[in-house]
């Protein structure tokens, strides 16, 4: 269950959009007691400047993505194209869950969630 | 020979999470135990509440670390008993002469990658002497299954049965800083300290938290 991208495609500035991740849906739902699923997010829009230089309170832009904005605006037909809208800062999550041997576990998984994107 | 085949989308997925087979689904008779609930809901409510690494109160939530139980850790497995179905039915003995009891816990779903942190037995006694209790209290022995006397390694004293009594075997059972066995045989007794009945096992489980390290980044990520 997924937010749609702005105009059907990847516009818009970069930013956290919307993604339900359903364990019912992927099928695991006969082993994990919990949660049901969790809002997973992903990262979508344009790099492009001024988007790359980041919003203030955001997550700053790598350097390298700063200058390759520079250089897509100065010389759109650059091969290298925009930076990347991806991940920036994610938070863990813990899955309840029955192993083959019966056993009940709690594991904690890091990096399960989008918090913030960022132009890398 | 041939090589086995690749793992599909799935399985490789599954793999990366640290699940070396897929799952089959849930046992039919097995209800999730009432600790498993409560640790999993005080985490979910934490990470959901707190957001990366912050608790409500701000503070800052360490990575790989069990909280609820004091240990560092990023996986918790409520591991049941085996050897209830194997045991004979407690005779009524005199005091003084109260019976053994064999546990069997299959620890071969630990990785030996996985560092053990905790290892905690938790014994449920039978009502009547649950709620009997004696003057003097009782005495927990754990030994090695198949171990000649004098090989105890846990000798515990237990003030009433009428709560769970838990007891740590990482350092007794097996060295704090080995691997898991992959099954684990013990003997257990319960003696009372003055002329009581013998208690009469219920149910026995070992709770154990392990630490991953890769799937623990702060551990895993080599410094540069």
């Amino acid at each position: 269950e997924a937010e749609p991208a702005v105009g059907g495609g990847p516009g818009g500035a970069c930013r956290a959009r919307r993604l339900y991740v359903s364990f019912r849906e992927v099928g695991w739902h006969r082993w994990v007691i919990a949660p049901r699923g969790f809002l997973a997010n992903y990262c979508q829009g344009k790099c492009g400047l001024p988007a790359a230089l980041s919003e203030p309170g955001g997550t700053p832009a790598l350097n390298h993505a700063v200058l390759r904005a520079l250089m897509h605006a100065a010389a759109p037909s650059a091969a290298a194209g925009l930076p990347c809208c991806v991940p920036a800062r994610l938070s863990p999550i813990s899955v309840l869950f029955f192993d083959n041997s019966d056993n009940v576990v709690l594991r904690h998984y890091e990096d399960m969630v989008v918090d913030e994107c960022g132009c890398r | 020979a041939r090589a086995p085949a690749p793992p599909g989308p799935a399985a490789a997925l599954l793999q990366a999470l640290g699940f070396p087979d897929v799952p089959r689904g849930a046992p039919k008779s097995r209800p999730v135990p009432p600790v498993m609930w409560r640790l999993f809901r005080r985490r979910d409510h934490q990470e959901a509440r707190a957001g990366p690494r912050r608790t409500p109160l701000g503070a800052t939530l360490r990575p790989c670390h069990v909280e609820e139980l004091g240990v560092a850790g990023n996986i918790v497995r409520h591991v049941p008993d085996r050897g209830a179905a194997a045991r004979p039915p407690e005779p009524a003995s005199a005091a003084g002469q109260c019976p053994e009891w064999t546990v069997v816990f299959d620890l071969s779903a630990v990785e030996p990658a996985e560092r053990p942190s905790q290892a905690r037995l938790e014994l449920r006694f039978a009502a009547a002497e649950a709620t009997a209790g004696t003057a003097g209290g009782w005495e927990l022995s754990v030994a090695p299954a198949g171990a000649g006397p004098g090989q105890v390694v846990l000798r515990q004293s237990v003030p009433a049965l009428g709560m769970p009594v838990r007891a740590e075997l990482l350092g007794a059972a097996w060295a704090r800083n080995a691997s898991a066995p992959r099954r684990l045989r013990l003997t257990l007794t319960m003696r009372p300290r003055a002329p009581a009945a013998c208690a009469s096992l219920a149910e026995a489980s070992l709770l154990l938290v392990t630490l991953d390290p890769r799937l623990c980044h702060p551990l895993a990520r080599p410094r540069r």
